[in-house]
């Protein structure tokens, strides 16, 4: 289970890194 | 949206964006934009957090949507002059007010206010070595005026 939520986690954090590069054109 | 505490560093900026919302949105834009910035450096991991940044993240996508013909959001190089022009307009009112004796809660906030706005700049890249100074002294001086009110002394 702590290994499934790290998981999530490090998803989620990837989908915010993305959408903040999206926001500033930086991709 | 309350500021989870592990992000309490981002709050004063995050209020400042919710006070511009009609006022001067590109400074709501950009004040937020800081707080998801530095909020996903300071804790992007607990679920109170991702939370938080995931809506922060909402309110962004959707700020640029509805500003997308104002060049102060689609041009970066614009936005950086609106937000230093904004904060420098901040410092120079409370500092002629300083400068005359008057002190008053509104430019204690608007010390406070400039230094908020001078972190921000820092989402466009390092700050001047002026605006580093701008930054201690803003800061330094809303803190000293606060505590001289607050303990009815008469500032220096």
């Amino acid at each position: 289970i702590g290994s499934i939520s790290t998981s999530v986690a490090s998803a989620e954090q990837d989908e915010l890194s993305q959408r903040l590069a999206r926001l500033r054109d930086q991709i | 949206m309350a500021v989870p505490a592990q992000l309490k560093a981002v709050q004063h900026h995050i209020r400042t964006a919710q006070e511009h919302e009609k006022r001067d949105p590109v400074v709501a834009y950009y004040c937020r934009l800081y707080g998801m910035q530095t909020g996903m450096k300071l804790d992007s991991k607990t679920p109170e957090c991702r939370k938080f940044l995931m809506k922060l993240m909402d309110q962004l996508e959707m700020m640029k949507k509805d500003l997308s013909d104002n060049d102060s959001i689609t041009q970066e190089l614009v936005g950086h002059a609106h937000i230093e022009n904004y904060a420098l307009k901040m410092f120079l009112y409370a500092d002629n007010e300083d400068r005359s004796g008057r002190f008053h809660k509104n430019m204690i906030k608007s010390f406070y206010t400039a230094s908020l706005l001078l972190d921000v700049l820092s989402v466009f890249g390092e700050l001047s070595e002026e605006n580093i100074q701008h930054r201690k002294y803003a800061r330094w001086k809303a803190t000293y005026i606060h505590n001289c009110l607050k303990n009815g002394e008469a500032p220096q």
